[in-house]
Order: C-alpha cells, then structure tokens, then sequence
C-alpha cells in the first residue's frame, strides 16, 4: 500500500528483524498473480527450512523464492468459466490482500496515476504461501478447511484469512475451527470481521482464539470534482482514472432521459439502472443519476460519464466503468436546479486527486459491529485497522471494477473492506512474531490488541463495538510489556463453561481433557486481553475477571493499575499494583466491574503501566 | 444405493485432533463411511483431512449426517456451504 503502513506509524525504515525473511504468511484466499513486481523475489534467499509446503504449479504458475508455495482447493464440481485452475488469481483479492500483508517494495505504484507512491507490505522480506480458497462462486467451507489443514503442516506463522459467512456455533464454523487448530500450533489466524455494518451484533467471525479486525480510514481520501458550465464546482467521492480533459459536455437527469419503448419511466430512469435510459437522449452527454450504481446503465445509453448521488456512504470512493463522481444529495439537487434553469447546460468530470482525511481514522459504515453474536462477554472485533480505499497489487487477469465494459488491466487497485484490514493485522502479527518467534498466538494478539491507538468514541458512536480496542499499532505491540497469554487449556476450560461436553472437547484437543467442576472457566475468567460484561437494561451487575499477565517487558518492573471509569462503572482492581523480577514471570489480579445499565453501552479502561509501557484493554458492559 | 445423487449434499464431519502416530485417513474415513452408506463409501468420500486435524468431506443425505452425528469419534457434522470474500 502507499499510504496505509506510514499513517500507523510504521514507516518503511523501521527496524526490521533479522529473522523477518523466515517468516511465512499464508494466505487463504482468491490466489494470487505471481509476476506482480510486489512478489519479486529478488535479494531473497532459498524459503526457510521449516518450509514443509509444495507449489502446486502447472504450466502457467511458478513460485518463487517470496512466493514460496501455492495450493489451489476446489473439492466440488468443474472451474468456472474464466477461472482458471490453478493457484492464479483471476480475481484480484487475493494478490491485493497479499501484497497487502508482505508486498515487496515497489516504487512509482499508482492506480492510473491516482494514489502514487511507493507501494510496500508489511512485511516486504517475508515470504508468502498462497490458498487458493475462493472462486467466482465463493468459498466452500470444504476447501477452507482443506487450507487450514495444509497451512498449518506446511509450517507457515501467520494465516490471514478475509472471508466470512453468517454466525455459526464454534464447531459448525470452518473458520473457526481452522482457527482453533492454528491456535493449537501457536498459529495465529487474522480474521476479516465482516462488511456487515453498522448494524448491531453483526460481527462474523468471532472466536476467542482468533482476532477479528475492523476496517477504519487512514488520511487520505479521493475526490473528483464536478464543474458545471456556471462555474461551480462541487466535491465528490469516487476513484475517477478517467480524464476527460477539461472538456465540457452536455448533461441531461436521468429522470428526464426514460427508455420508453423498453417501458421505464423517468422514476425508474433518475437511478441510471441498465436499460433504463434512452441513448438517443444520453448519448455523448454526462447524466445526472439519483442513485450510485457501477455505471452500467449509463455507459449502455452511451454517455460520456455520470454523476451520481448517495446519502449513505460518506468516507468511502469506489471505482466505476466511466468517469463518475458520487455527490451528497444536497449538491445534486443544485446540479438538478442549475439543469433545469440554463438553456445549454454542461459540465464535467475532473480526475480523482487526494485530499487529507481529517477525521482519519474512524471506522467505516460497512463494518460489522459487536456485540459478539455468539459469546456476548467476548468483545468482538478486536481492534481495527486500514481498510478504505488501500492500494495493493491487482490480478493481471482482472480489471479494476471487474464489470463488463471495464478494459482497464492495471497492476495496482483501490479497493476497500474488512478484507483490507485484516492483511494489515496479518502483517503487523508477523511482525511482532518475527521479533518473538516463540511467542504464542494469544501472546501476539494480546501484544496488538493492548498497545492499539485509543479511538476517539465521538468520532465512532459505536465505540468499541466497532473498533475492539483501538487501531492496530505494529511498532509498540512488539514491546508490549505484559501480555495476557492463553493456550488450548484456557480454551477448553472456556468451552465446558459454555456447555461443550467433555466427549467433544477430548476429541478436539486430542488428549483426556475434561469438564468438571474445576475445569469449567467463566467466560469472565478466559484471559482475554479485554473486559466485557452484560446485562439488562436498568439493571446493575457485578462481574470479576479472573487474569494472569506473563511480563515481556522490563526484567524487574512495576506496575501499577489505572483505572478509567465513566458514569455507570465502577471497577477495581486487586492487587492494584504488580510486581516483576524476572522475564516471563506471572503475576494474577483480579478486575471487579459493577455496571448500572443506564444507557445501552459503558466503556472504561484498564492501564497497567510501568512508566514505559501502557497495556491498555478495554472495559465494556453493555445491554442484551 | 438407491438414493438420487440430488439428495445428498456435501457435509463436513469434523472429528477433532489428529490421532496420534501413523493414521490412515481415507481408508479410516471410507470405513467410517461404510457404516452409514454401506458398500461404494468411497465414491461418496470428497476428501480427508489428515495433516493438522481428522475429519472428511462427504456426499451424504439428512437421514446418514444423523447416522454420523452419533458415531463414536465425531465432534460435529455440518454443511459445506459457501462464504464470501470480504
């Protein structure tokens, strides 16, 4: 990406383990395009010898030494027509989620222009193992799980997976079981939480032993302007490559443009709905639309481009198949009065430029919102991190928009998603894994999760519900100082207390584990990396958290418990202070919460914080 | 066996860990599988899952994904359907 690393804080130049070039992110996903200059394995030596993958290559698929291995899954019926059988991307997703990861560094990248700059991933050093999951059909849980299973023996240390379904029981759900045996062998699973947003509760991918990540903005966003032939000029949101030269041309509503002898009416055709205008009228003309669709209606009637409205999406630009600018309604019902009271009137469609995002960065509209579907005292997604308008490397197969009318092949695209955000999580995790190779999966999502960026609740109404706990920082959640370890046991004892019996459970973890009365954990006591109760609404509750922190940080430290609680919490910590003298020393406390459900969400803050390191969770009570 | 191909759908059946030791698992699953759908199981096996966890894919009608359900050894039985991209 060109922007998205270096708005968190995470500049090209900043230190590096050695040991980056032996990690291995394994992507689950569309594929992936080999010959993008971001997969130049130039500088990269033999992939490590813990690498126990293949490359399932054909005639027109090789690795390299950055890509490392390909699988392609398709347990189920014949390839699409258009696809290919292979583990080539002819999407686009994937090799963009890839390149988002542990792209190579790739200067002078630019969709059309627009976004220039050096593209990088997070890891431009690391090597990547492609899954090739998803088809034009989707992504068969079969196949999910044939990847997991691979990935895991093949010996990668991040999966990064941005695809999701529906809630589901934890072992009715591919991705979560994938997951928890990744957790099992100290992998950690990065998970898309979902485009559901911003309704309530509408979280996909939510299990404890993976980390579930939002999608913000970071500070730059695309406008293309709109000028009209009585000079005024307006702002719209949209990644316009067109360039139509300044040149002025006529515009007509699309209300007013209705494709009669195929029986609309200008209340069908102001939405520029395919068939719906008359090309007699629209042709060579710029067409005032009062929806924003991909652009097909307009581009058949032949127009030389669109302006469109919406009221919904206001910090998010989208590619069309012509040039195109989507205003907010107030600007288009001017443009519809200055249409309707000049002789001639005309206007144009500028190329998309950058401006800053001041507001960045704040959670976008469409994604998914805890409260955690499934388990309510989990908080669900984690944390958050760049997902609107990344520029990564794009499928050589795949136009921007994949739209027919589209010819535009490009080797970068902007695209936006909880798809987007989750390889920059993957990316930070194997970062902070290339440092602590031996940490386990719990330790590295706790790392992210308490050193994230506080958000600020004004700028998103649905607080950590959105944004878990906070955006993503890949630098300090490699020196966390404390972190809240868990393993297979812990969530063992997190499934008897949810009503798994002890027959699945040994089966899942492969050993004589069992349900019983010491065994049960609360969902209060799992040592997650942050607090979430429940209850009714009026009602007040009291909770304990059971936790255990393992020190990373200082050999001998100190800390001490800052508290931050709202109207409506109280919380105490006992003991308040926590004393280290070694590394990898435990020390347990224990976090008391009464809530008053006077609104439907409160959230405080718990710091434990040593002068030098703040590990920040939050704590949230809300109503079911 | 009697049943019309459109009946069956693809299930997965999960079975937790990966046993220990050396482990044959399409022949595992196909006996498995016998047990439910009797002779021909392994033209309705898709596919064993062997290297990190146990578990296979199968072509299966509602009344053998019961059958399934209560074997000894199965944590979950559950239709293979499709996500999306995000």
């Amino acid at each position: 990406t060109t922007r998205s690393w270096n708005f968190m804080g995470f500049p090209l130049n900043v230190t590096r383990s050695t040991y980056e070039s032996d990690i291995i992110i394994g992507m689950l996903d569309s594929g992936i395009w080999p010959e993008s200059e971001s997969f130049n394995d130039k500088g990269f030596g033999p992939p490590p010898t813990k690498w126990k993958g293949i490359c399932q290559g054909s005639s027109n698929f090789t690795c390299n030494n950055k890509v490392i291995g390909a699988r392609y899954y398709h347990s189920e019926g014949e390839v699409g027509p258009g696809e290919i059988a292979s583990p080539r991307d002819s999407e686009g997703h994937g090799t963009h989620t890839a390149s988002t990861a542990a792209g190579d560094v790739v200067s002078h990248a630019s969709l059309l222009g627009v976004a220039s700059g050096t593209a990088r991933g997070g890891l431009p050093s690391a090597r990547i193992a492609v899954y090739k999951i998803c088809w034009s059909d989707g992504c068969s849980d079969a196949d999910i799980l044939a990847a997991f299973d691979d990935a895991i023996a093949d010996g990668v240390d991040v999966i990064s997976l941005s695809v999701g379904g529906w809630p589901l029981d934890y072992f009715q759900d591919s991705i979560a079981i994938g997951a928890f045996h990744s957790m099992k062998n100290g992998i950690l699973t990065s998970n898309s939480a979902g485009n559901s947003g911003p309704r309530s509760e509408s979280v996909l991918n939510f299990s404890p032993w993976a980390l579930s990540v939002a999608a913000s903005t970071i500070d730059r966003k695309f406008v293309s302007q709109v000028k009209l032939g009585n000079g005024a000029i307006y702002e719209g949101l949209s990644i316009n490559t067109f360039d139509l030269g300044n040149t002025m041309y006529p515009i007509i509503y699309g209300g007013e443009a209705p494709n009669q002898t195929a029986g609309y009416e200008g209340i069908s055709s102001r939405l520029c709905t395919s068939g719906s205008l008359n090309k007699t009228l629209v042709e060579g003309k710029i067409v005032l639309c009062d929806a924003a669709t991909i652009g097909s209606g307009a581009i058949a009637a032949g127009a030389v481009g669109s302006i469109m409205q919406n009221g919904f999406f206001k910090d998010l630009a989208s590619s069309y198949i012509l040039p195109a600018s989507v205003l907010r309604m107030s600007d288009g019902a001017d443009i519809l009065q200055y249409l309707n009271s000049a002789s001639e009137p005309t206007a144009t469609i500028l190329k998309s430029i950058e401006i800053k995002d001041e507001l960045a960065p704040a959670v976008v509209i469409f994604s998914s919102r805890g409260p955690n579907p499934l388990t309510r005292d989990i908080l669900k997604p984690d944390l958050t991190a760049p997902g609107v308008d990344i520029l990564a490397a794009w499928s050589g197969a795949s136009t921007v928009t994949g739209y027919e009318g589209d010819n535009r092949f490009v080797q970068y695209n902007i695209i936006s998603g909880t798809s987007m955000s989750c390889p920059h999580a993957s990316g930070a995790a194997a970062y902070v894994k290339s440092f602590h190779p031996t940490w386990s999966s719990d330790a590295i999502k706790s790392a992210l999760m308490t050193t994230a960026y506080p958000m600020n609740p004004d700028k998103n109404p649905d607080a950590e519900f959105a944004y878990g706990s906070g955006h993503i920082n890949p630098i300090k959640a490699t020196d966390p100082g404390l972190v809240y370890d868990a393993g297979e046991i812990d969530y063992v004892k997190f499934l008897c207390g949810q009503g798994y019996g002890t027959r699945q459970l040994q089966l899942v973890t492969g050993d004589q584990s069992a349900c019983s009365a010491e065994t049960n954990g609360t969902v209060w006591d799992l040592n997650y990396p942050s607090y979430t109760l429940s209850t009714k609404y009026g009602e007040s509750i009291t909770r304990t958290f059971q936790r255990t922190v393992t020190n990373v940080g200082s050999q001998i430290s100190t800390y001490k418990a800052i508290i931050n609680a709202p109207a409506g919490l109280k919380i105490q910590v006992q003991p308040s202070v926590l004393s280290f003298q070694s590394l990898g020393q435990k020390q347990s406390f224990v976090v008391t919460v009464e809530a008053t459900m006077i609104k439907t969400m409160i959230s405080g803050s718990l710091v434990w914080d040593d002068g030098l390191h703040q590990v920040r969770s939050p704590i949230v009570a809300h109503v079911t | 066996h009697g049943t019309p191909e459109t009946d069956r759908k693809t299930f997965i059946v999960y079975m937790g860990d990966r046993p220990k030791g050396d482990f044959s698992a399409t022949a595992f699953h196909t006996s498995m599988l016998q047990e439910v759908v009797g002779s021909g199981a392994s033209d309705f096996l898709v596919h064993s899952y062997h290297r990190s966890f146990n578990g296979f894919v199968a072509k299966l009608t509602e009344e053998e994904k019961q059958k399934l359900e209560g074997m000894e050894g199965v944590v979950s039985v559950f239709p293979s359907e499709k996500k999306k991209l995000h």
